[in-house]
């Protein structure tokens, strides 16, 4: 987990919800 | 039933490429056969042109201004300085060209830029992934590898329709840069993009629109062979259904087209190829050029990549 710190973060950032 | 569901989920996936990614295929096609009128882009071909086009730049409002910001990225990386984004984001980052540098640092500096378009690139990637669906149920670990493995791939895909055989838009397409030029800059940079023109050439041959690409990029994202997977099986499930969405797309897009899915799949390998290449002259430059600084984001993806 910590050699892909960020694209964890990106992948579990909350964006508002997908409004499509 | 199953059809329909097949055109649903394409449906879904090209509203969430639309939503995603800045600059699509459509009006990017407009700009290069100079339907824009008064907002043709600025060209760069040599020195002289690529000072200049920093003034145009900055003197030029920049689109998306309000797009979403990236905290995630700065966050992770507090005080991150050429991680630059929002309002001010153009070609050269943060830097400026002062006229008085070092011929030799030019491409080092355009080439960091280039980095931090990356980035925020893979940023948009990484939200496109997420909105497929069923993707955000798969195990963690295997989203970032699934990522890890296909994010460089799609951005080459993207990359393709802002090119032609003559050069390639840069800066949300307010730029347009020749490919003689970027064969100009000294070795190893000069040898970065002449593959990816190649490329995409041919594939811009093969006529996607932008609702075929939001499937296509599903496709490249979403593969079972990914080294590493910890759980195959449905990546596998989630991937076949995208897969039959695509070829149905195709039939139904592409009449005339015969073997368009079959050319599609041939893509998929090459590009395999194209990314092992571009990684090892990513590695070339960090051995010989002691002034770069690798985007972290962009060097937690090569870490170990191929």
């Amino acid at each position: 987990k910590e050699k892909h710190k960020i694209l964890h973060q990106l992948l579990q950032n909350s964006t508002s919800p997908v409004d499509l | 039933p199953e059809a329909a569901d097949l055109r649903a989920l394409a449906r879904h996936l090209f509203r969430a490429y639309l939503k995603y990614f800045p600059l699509t295929k459509q009006p990017t096609r407009a700009i290069l056969s100079g339907k824009t009128g008064d907002n043709a882009p600025c060209v760069i071909h040599d020195m002289k042109s690529l000072m200049e086009g920093e003034q145009f730049i900055n003197c030029r409002q920049m689109p998306f201004q309000e797009q979403q910001q990236t905290s995630v990225l700065t966050a992770a990386h507090g005080g991150l300085t050429e991680v630059h984004m929002g309002s001010d984001y153009g070609v050269w980052g943060m830097t400026s060209i002062s006229g008085q540098e070092p011929q030799n640092a030019v491409e080092l500096r355009f080439f960091q830029s280039c980095q931090s378009r990356s980035a925020e690139a893979v940023r948009e990637v990484t939200e496109f992934a997420k909105s497929i669906p069923g993707f955000t149920d798969l195990d963690l670990n295997d989203q970032v590898t699934l990522l890890k493995y296909g994010v460089i791939e799609v951005l080459i895909i993207m990359m393709s329709p802002l090119m032609n055989k003559d050069g390639t838009l840069i800066s949300y397409g307010q730029i347009f840069m020749t490919r003689e030029f970027l064969k100009s800059l000294r070795k190893p940079f000069c040898q970065m993009m002449e593959p990816k023109f190649e490329f995409s050439v041919k594939f811009n041959t093969l006529e996607l629109d932008d609702s075929d690409m939001a499937l296509f990029l599903a496709c490249l994202i979403l593969r079972g062979d990914r080294p590493g997977l910890l759980n195959v099986k449905p990546i596998e499930k989630l991937q076949e259904t995208v897969l039959h969405s695509l070829e149905l797309q195709l039939k139904l897009n592409h009449p005339d087209s015969l073997q368009l899915f079959a050319k599609l799949l041939q893509k998929m390998t090459d590009l395999r190829q194209i990314v092992t290449d571009h990684v090892h002259l990513i590695q070339l430059l960090k051995k010989t050029e002691v002034d770069m600084c690798l985007h972290p984001l962009l060097q937690e993806i090569m870490k170990d990549l191929y």
